[in-house]
């Protein structure tokens, strides 16, 4: 590598100091059906934490430094991933299998199914269940987190070079994390959980928008116009 | 960018994290 470690473990550190704080969520109270209520309760903080997560996007080393076209291509394309390697996170050993969208939002099979997110239930629980077979550390959720908005695939690309600079040296600060933990493999099987993390995310962008088309489930500007760019 | 106005406009705002 062209760069000392500690100039490659700053990237990481960086991903570490600027990782937001876990939002709580607002419950809904303004209806009866629980259901309708849990739903509301969770697209509520869904939109806030895409706020976040622009806020956030602008901070990873590289980011600002791309286009806006290419800002917003990215973000667009990879928000729910890196919303969901969260959710995947803290859902780990949870009792009861439960999903943890917020500290105060916990939502069991029985809870997400009655409010018809099924289907997002098993996928995140799938993905869930595979971060906790291999143990990630934080520096690697991070990371991983920050390589899923990078990875997005968008199309059309503004200034392609730059973001393949940008994708670089993420995968460079896992590479060199990794092998200063002598874990030759490590980075590899990262990048190969990406797949999952990608179908887990369209699986969810599906449900929202069935809820809103379908069910007509009001949703924040922000979260329409972010799940519209789908 | 028109369909995506509030991206656009929060990317735009600052390079500081967006407030809430």
């Amino acid at each position: 590598y062209a760069h000392p470690v500690s100039s490659r473990n700053k990237v990481i550190s960086h991903l570490l100091l600027t990782e937001p704080t876990p939002l709580a969520a607002n419950q809904d109270d303004s209806t009866n059906d629980g259901s309708l209520r849990t739903l509301l309760t969770l697209c509520d903080l869904l939109n806030r934490e895409l706020l976040v997560l622009i806020g956030w996007a602008k901070q990873i080393p590289g980011f600002s430094g791309l286009s806006l076209v290419d800002q917003m291509s990215l973000l667009q394309s990879g928000w729910m991933e890196a919303l969901l390697v969260g959710v995947a996170w803290r859902s780990q050993g949870m009792p009861g299998e439960e999903l943890v969208f917020a500290g105060n939002l916990r939502l069991d099979e029985a809870q997400c199914r009655a409010a018809g997110l099924a289907d997002l239930y098993e996928a995140l629980r799938h993905l869930t269940s595979k971060y906790q077979a291999m143990n990630l550390t934080p520096e690697e959720v991070v990371t991983l987190k920050a390589m899923a908005l990078a990875n997005s695939d968008a199309d059309p690309v503004d200034c392609p070079d730059s973001v393949q600079r940008f994708q670089d040296e993420l995968h460079e600060a896992l590479q060199e994390y990794e092998l200063s933990r002598r874990e030759q493999h490590r980075a590899g099987r990262l990048l190969m959980s990406l797949p999952l993390l990608r179908q887990t995310a369209d699986r969810a962008v599906q449900a929202f928008l069935q809820l809103h088309r379908h069910r007509c489930v009001p949703l924040h500007k922000l979260l329409l116009e972010m799940l519209d760019a789908k | 960018k028109e369909k995506h106005k509030i991206l656009h406009r929060l990317l735009q705002n600052s390079t500081s994290p967006v407030e809430l």
